[in-house]
């Protein structure tokens, strides 16, 4: 049990990370409506904020938006255009190094349904969702 | 490696259910704006939908009701009070039955962020969701 699993825990997760160029995501600086036409053209429940620079900057879902511009009486949807993603985003995403393990990932993922993977420069390589994770896992099993 | 997990893997999935009382729900003649107001105050982002009988009918999201009030050019906000959520729901909820175990529900788990648990007489028991095999997962390799 130690042995075969160690080493597969202890692998490495570039094989399960999707790429940034395959990763939705928008601009700190996009009006809040751009985010939701995005976020609502995708399917996506949430997706990576990043600046002009491409470094990561935060996470925006339609969770945090819909909190947003509901008013005391209703939808304020005025307000997607008078704010912008890093008014609202949260600025905190998660954030796993491209080096870090397999085992790291299974516990971060117990409270993200994503993690953004980053290398040593702090450059962002894209995302890593819990859906390759269980699908690793569902294969370490049928072995 | 074979002889320990494979007890686990056959390991019955109470333990991580959550059970109907915890868990936010609709009911099918609900006006969707009704359903949106729940989604956002409980903030998760798909629920079950039951019958009046509280059978399962069902999955309403985020998702599905804004791609329903995306119009051309704007979101039309007054399709909330003229759906009901019956008319715009998933009717094809992903049921696994309680007595199915630990690794039927980590394959499911691959595409459903959560599943419905239902017993023998297709009454609806609660859920079992990603992050609850995550964190039982973490804890087999722990071990
Ligand atoms: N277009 C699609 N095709 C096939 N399956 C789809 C899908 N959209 C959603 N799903 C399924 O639904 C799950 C939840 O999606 P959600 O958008 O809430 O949550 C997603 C989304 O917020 C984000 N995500 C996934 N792929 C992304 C991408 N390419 N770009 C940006 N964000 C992504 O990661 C979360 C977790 O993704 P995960 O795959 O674990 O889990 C996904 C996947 O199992
Ligand atoms: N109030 C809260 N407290 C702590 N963590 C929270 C939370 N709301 C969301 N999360 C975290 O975010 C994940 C995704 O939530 P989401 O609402 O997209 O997706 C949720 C939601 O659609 C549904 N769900 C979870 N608990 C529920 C409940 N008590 N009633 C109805 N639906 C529930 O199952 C999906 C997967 O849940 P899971 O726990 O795997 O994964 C959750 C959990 O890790």
């Amino acid at each position: 049990l130690q042995s075969s699993f160690h080493s597969i825990l202890k692998g490495n997760i570039i094989k399960c990370l999707i790429p940034v160029d395959e990763v939705a995501n928008v601009q700190t600086d996009n009006p809040l409506e751009h985010a939701l036409l995005v976020l609502v053209k995708t399917g996506y429940s949430a997706i990576p904020v990043l600046d002009q620079m491409y470094r990561l900057k935060g996470i925006i879902s339609k969770t945090i938006i819909l909190d947003n511009i509901l008013g005391l009486e209703r939808f304020e949807f005025e307000h997607l255009r008078s704010y912008k993603v890093a008014d609202v985003m949260n600025a905190n995403p998660p954030i796993l190094r491209i080096d870090h393990t397999f085992q790291d990932a299974l516990k971060m993922c117990i409270h993200h349904t994503f993690l953004c993977i980053e290398n040593h420069d702090g450059e962002f390589m894209g995302i890593l969702t819990r859906s390759s994770i269980l699908r690793y896992v569902n294969h370490l099993f049928a072995i």
